[in-house]
């Protein structure tokens, strides 16, 4: 299988750190 | 029911689509850690907002809760339309919203600040905006001749963005998709529901002694 | 016509979905890089794959174009049961993708190594698995009593997992979800699409001495 197109996706490596600040951030927002 | 952190923007399509379709729409924001609420949504707090209808038909993540308490002329009239309003929505589910966050949250607080995934971050919505701005040149809004869940969803994924980092200089440039933005926050169904929307004036930064993390 | 690279994972669920409709799809696969391309389909090759109908309609995005392709059995016939498909096929983009991207995708050689995300996508993962676990346990399919786009989109967002990565012992826990994943990988409409698809035996590792990053 070619990798090469793969490796031009835009993947959000990092969403599961923004989706865990996301909700620390909404529950200290509001108590 | 809508289960949901209270001004949370994932939540205001559905609560604008709602508008359009007068389905009443009933906002709980606690208690989302309690043992009966996780069990009752197996997808937990992490798929919030959830919704419960009056028959106990569930729903989970924003953009579907939409879809269910829109009418139909929101989902696209036609199988085109609606093929369409559905493309617009993933795109900003994944064109927008990750490029969104990774700017904006560390200017809220929410993340650490890291110069090289802002600066991305800037340069991909960047992308996006002039993606939008072809488009909205020759259309007034995204699928057809009205409102659809497309701008609803593209609207409330650039909220952040047009509130909090997007000042002036940064809109140069992209004067249709404001001007479309614009339209869409002051119709009376979103503005019941996001309030009267100030476009950023001076951008907000995040610290830049805050610590810097490589993502 | 879709324009896409061959055997590309995004996609299979629009020509999954066209096995169902017989709507006849041909497949170009060059050149996705020509300016004639580029300049016909305004979101570029970053929104690979591209639809354009004989009407020179024109749609982005597989999940989108799956859409269109599709009987309206797939989307779901009624309301609720087109809700449900939406939330499935938003968790198979937003909950599933990335962390089979982020596992596999250095297994391809297609990003670089790095544990860390490694490992939390591989953990997510199991969570997300876990979930399909709950529901497919008291469920055939995920809505109703037969293959949506819900189906369609999950398989596909979890081919490369299955094939890649997910050997016995990984699977291990998730009975349900690989019942129907096979049962779903061997209707006549997705192995005319994917071929035989093998599970896997033993997993494909990145190479540990390859360049580690931090994301």
């Amino acid at each position: 299988m070619s990798a090469e197109y793969l490796a031009q996706e835009k993947i959000w490596f990092d969403k599961h750190r923004y989706d865990e600040a996301e909700r620390q951030y909404y529950e200290r927002m509001n108590g | 029911t809508l289960y949901t952190y209270p001004n949370y923007w994932r939540s205001y399509p559905a609560l604008i689509a709602a508008q359009y379709s007068g389905v009443q729409i009933n906002i709980v924001s606690e208690p989302l850690e309690s043992d009966a609420f996780l069990s009752r949504f197996p997808f937990g707090k992490t798929q919030v907002p959830v919704f419960e209808g009056e028959d106990g038909f569930q729903i989970n993540e924003g953009t579907a809760i939409a879809h269910y308490v829109s009418p139909e002329s929101l989902r696209g009239s036609c199988l085109q339309d609606s093929a369409l309003v559905q493309q617009w929505v993933n795109f900003a589910n994944s064109e927008i919203v990750p490029s969104v966050a990774t700017w904006v949250y560390p200017t809220l607080g929410a993340a650490d600040y890291n110069k090289q995934a802002t600066e991305r971050a800037r340069e991909h919505l960047q992308g996006v905006l002039s993606v939008l701005e072809e488009h909205l040149k020759t259309h007034t809004f995204l699928v057809g001749e009205r409102v659809t869940l497309a701008d609803i969803s593209v609207v409330c994924a650039l909220l952040l963005a047009y509130t909090q980092v997007l000042d002036p200089p940064q809109r140069e440039g992209y004067g249709s998709v404001t001007r479309w933005f614009c339209t869409c926050v002051q119709q009376p169904q979103f503005s019941q529901v996001l309030g009267e929307v100030q476009l950023c004036e001076k951008a907000e930064l995040a610290s830049a002694t805050a610590s810097e993390m490589d993502f």
